[in-house]
């Protein structure tokens, strides 16, 4: 574990802090993509139902059961608590165009060997599908033009929770020759999805300005 | 050389 990592985990975590606290506090899922949201929980439960079969560490068990946990109450918050707040005609964006392909690549692309297949395809699935998860939100955003502040924390935090994971694979890589080819490819390529927000976030959101994208 | 994947990163 080094640091670039565990603020990275901080920040993930921080992100699910903001979104359960903006819907519960506005009383109201408006601006949040429940596409993005279903999207998160596939992506945690194809992933760490490992937790029931690998120990790694404290801290990586109960990080699994937060992020399987949390992201289903969201589910919840925003499909059933707080449905009516729902907007689905401006949350459009089609979902099988996302998770075909990234289990096709699955199915192509993995760690498997003779031991382990399911659990092998089922690992890189997630990590294909969490590099575009934030497609239908992003999307959204697009489509309305404008945030609340409180939805752009929640962004940030998010895609500050992955660009914090290239300098650990750095790291990494320099300290323990650990090199993940997999994790590091979608990686870059979830960070790189994020940039256009980055930017208006630093540029408006930061000096006290509503998030608007240019017309 | 190529050793088995460790998956400690969440």
């Amino acid at each position: 574990m080094n640091i670039f990592r565990f603020l990275g985990d901080l920040s993930h975590l921080t992100s699910i802090l903001i979104l359960i606290h903006k819907i519960q506090t506005s009383r109201s899922c408006r601006g949040i993509s429940y596409k993005t949201q279903l999207l998160y929980v596939i992506v945690f439960v194809s992933r760490y139902l490992d937790l029931v079969w690998t120990y790694v560490s404290l801290y990586n068990s109960l990080m699994k059961l937060f992020f399987i946990s949390s992201s289903s109450y969201i589910l919840y918050l925003i499909k059933i608590r707080f449905r009516p707040t729902l907007d689905p005609s401006i949350d459009t964006f089609s979902l099988p165009y996302l998770i075909i392909p990234a289990a096709i690549l699955s199915l192509i692309f993995n760690y498997a060997d003779e031991k382990a297949w399911l659990s092998e395809v089922l690992w890189s699935f997630s990590i294909y599908l969490e590099s575009v998860a934030i497609l239908p939100q992003l999307f959204l955003l697009q489509r309305t033009g404008e945030a609340e502040t409180i939805t752009t924390h929640y962004l940030f935090a998010l895609g500050a929770y992955r660009a914090l994971y290239i300098p650990n694979w750095i790291y990494r890589y320099a300290t323990e020759s650990f090199v993940d080819p997999i994790a590091i490819i979608s990686g870059l390529i979830q960070t790189a999805l994020y940039a256009d927000f980055f930017y208006i976030y630093f540029t408006k959101v930061i000096r006290g300005q509503k998030f608007e994208l240019p017309a | 050389e190529q050793h088995k994947h460790v998956k400690d990163e969440l």
